[in-house]
Order: C-alpha cells, then sequence, then structure tokens
C-alpha cells in the first residue's frame, strides 16, 4: 500500500500514525510517498478529499535529489501541479495547464521514463 | 515554572536595555554607540528581526545581492532558523564585528522562542563602540576588517 | 532610518515571517 514515507520528507512535518496525512507549521516543504518508479510509465491518482480556503497544494513526482525544504517543482528535479490557478512547476518555473483544482476533485499524475537499456 | 523563570528573567533583561544611538564608525559606515556606560556581563540589547528558515534565508540573500542590499543583516540562531534584520530590525542591526569585541552574543530560549541578546563582555565606557565577534562563515573572496584591534585577523571571512 | 533601506520597518520584538505560497516561485504563470 503507498503511504507518505516516514523518512522521506522535510524533517519538521509531523506525520500521523496512518501515514496518510501530514501537518506542518514552518513554511512549505515537502514529503514523498513509500514508492518510487525507476523506469516505464507510472501513473497514481489523488482524491482532493478538503482543501480549506486559505490551503494549497502541489503535487507531483520528484527524483531523490529533489530539495524537500521547498515546494516540489522549485528545482530540477521536480514537477509539481499546483492547486492555486492549476499551474504546473518545475525549476521554479510556472507554466499554465489547468484551471485550479479544490475539493472532490480526482488528479492523475502520469511519469513516463526511459526503458533501462 | 522553567518557562515563567525564563520569561521573567527575559522581561527583567529587557529592563536593563540600555541607552544606545547609531552614529559614523572608524570600523565600516554606521555603527551603535553606548550613551551610559555599561558594567561587564550586562545585558546591552536584543538582536531584533524577521525569523525566517534557512531555505528562504538562501533565497533573501540572493535577491538582496541582486539589490545591492548588503546581507549582513542575517544572524542565525540554530540550524534551522534565521533572524533578518535587513529590512525589519532594531537598532542592534548597527553593531559592528570586532576581533576583539566589548560585547558576547547569546541564545536564550523564551517560551517556545529563541532570542539573540547581546551582553557586554567588560566594563563599556560611555561613548564607546559596540562590538562582537561575528563569525563570520570563512570564504574564499575576504572582507578586509579594519576593527584596528591589535588581535585583528584582517578580514571578516 | 530611512538613509538605510527605503522600506525599513523599525520592530522591538521578533517577527515570524510567514511565507507566500508563491516562496520559492522565480515566475509564478
Amino acid at each position: 500500500e503507498c503511504l507518505l514515507s516516514l523518512n522521506d520528507r522535510a524533517q519538521q512535518l509531523k506525520l500521523n500514525d496512518d501515514r496518510l496525512s501530514i501537518t506542518g507549521d514552518k513554511g512549505y516543504c515537502s514529503v514523498r510517498s513509500t514508492h518510487s518508479v525507476s523506469h516505464g510509465s507510472w501513473y497514481y491518482e489523488v482524491t482532493i478529499s478538503s482543501m480549506p480556503s486559505n490551503s494549497a497544494a502541489r503535487i507531483g513526482w520528484a527524483q531523490y535529489l529533489a530539495n524537500l525544504q521547498t515546494p516540489i517543482g522549485t528545482d530540477k528535479f521536480g514537477y509539481s501541479w499546483r492547486s492555486k490557478k492549476g499551474t504546473v512547476f518545475h525549476e521554479a518555473q510556472g507554466n499554465h495547464y489547468s484551471d485550479g483544482y479544490t475539493e472532490n476533485d480526482v488528479l492523475g499524475f502520469l511519469i513516463v521514463l526511459p526503458e533501462p537499456t | 515554572d522553567v518557562e515563567f523563570a525564563d520569561h521573567f528573567k527575559f522581561s527583567q533583561l529587557k529592563l536593563r536595555k540600555k541607552r544606545l544611538r547609531y552614529a559614523k564608525s572608524d570600523i565600516h559606515g554606521w555603527g551603535l554607540f553606548a550613551c551610559e556606560a555599561i558594567a561587564a556581563e550586562d545585558m546591552v540589547i536584543e538582536y531584533v528581526g524577521e525569523t525566517i528558515r534557512q531555505t528562504v534565508a538562501d533565497i533573501r540573500e540572493k535577491e538582496y545581492e541582486v539589490e545591492g542590499i548588503d546581507s549582513n543583516y542575517m544572524f542565525r540562531i540554530d540550524s534551522e532558523t534565521i533572524v533578518d534584520a535587513t529590512k525589519c530590525g532594531n537598532l542592534a542591526r548597527f553593531i559592528n564585528h570586532s576581533c576583539d569585541p566589548n560585547c558576547y552574543a547569546k541564545i536564550i530560549p523564551v517560551e517556545s522562542q529563541k532570542k539573540i541578546v547581546i551582553y557586554s563582555k567588560r566594563d563599556i565606557r560611555l561613548g564607546e563602540e559596540i562590538t562582537y565577534d561575528y563569525k563570520f562563515p570563512i570564504e574564499e573572496q575576504k572582507i578586509p576588517c579594519r576593527c584596528g584591534s591589535q588581535t585583528c585577523r584582517g578580514s571578516l571571512n | 532610518w530611512s538613509a538605510f533601506a527605503p522600506d525599513f520597518v523599525e520592530i522591538e520584538e521578533n517577527v515570524e515571517y510567514h511565507e507566500r505560497e508563491s516562496e520559492f516561485d522565480l515566475k509564478d504563470e
């Protein structure tokens, strides 16, 4: 079962025992899941169950070396889709992708990696 | 009780904040000067500013450089937190570095926060410039030190 | 203060900085 990683996260974040929810109060940072992929095409889905008005999310894919003390997509190792304005980010550059997403939206994240030679 | 003691101690310290003023300094641009004699091991002032995370400080350092603003007004509290007095702070931001300083900085925990408090190392005369040893990180690009003390290390970094 | 940083604000106590959602973005959209 894919959970939030116990160790692969910004250390100041507090991971709940169910390892399905995480909270933080020290600015924007990231947590990765327990499962990674290394080649081929992979896809996961996220259902936004609740999104308080002044909250925001950035969800996506990030390589091992991504800086977890910032949102995913701030450096060259990550790609994310933001709830606000539906912008996609890579290397801290935002590009328009869709309208913003919010509660009850179901998002899909596909990554296509080369097959090993 | 410990929290109360800490808070009480700090509020006492606040009362003992000294009368200071900033003026032209021989060491570097502007400096902070004592407007009253200060006994050794007494509280001089708290170094106040915006508390930010290391990641935000890294970005601001670059932004200040681009804006041409001196980025020496950042003071590390611990491995995650920095006090940035560049755009908001108090007189403590004017304290210059000296290799033979008359003050030292101490991080004291008050409730859930940590505060940077400047204490006098020795008696300080009326009108004397307040200085402490900044302990800048060692860098390639050297910045000359003009503290003028006997034991001057020649460069800040 | 205006001699140093035009928008400088003098404060008595440390102020905790609240990061913006776009804190780390170079370009928004």
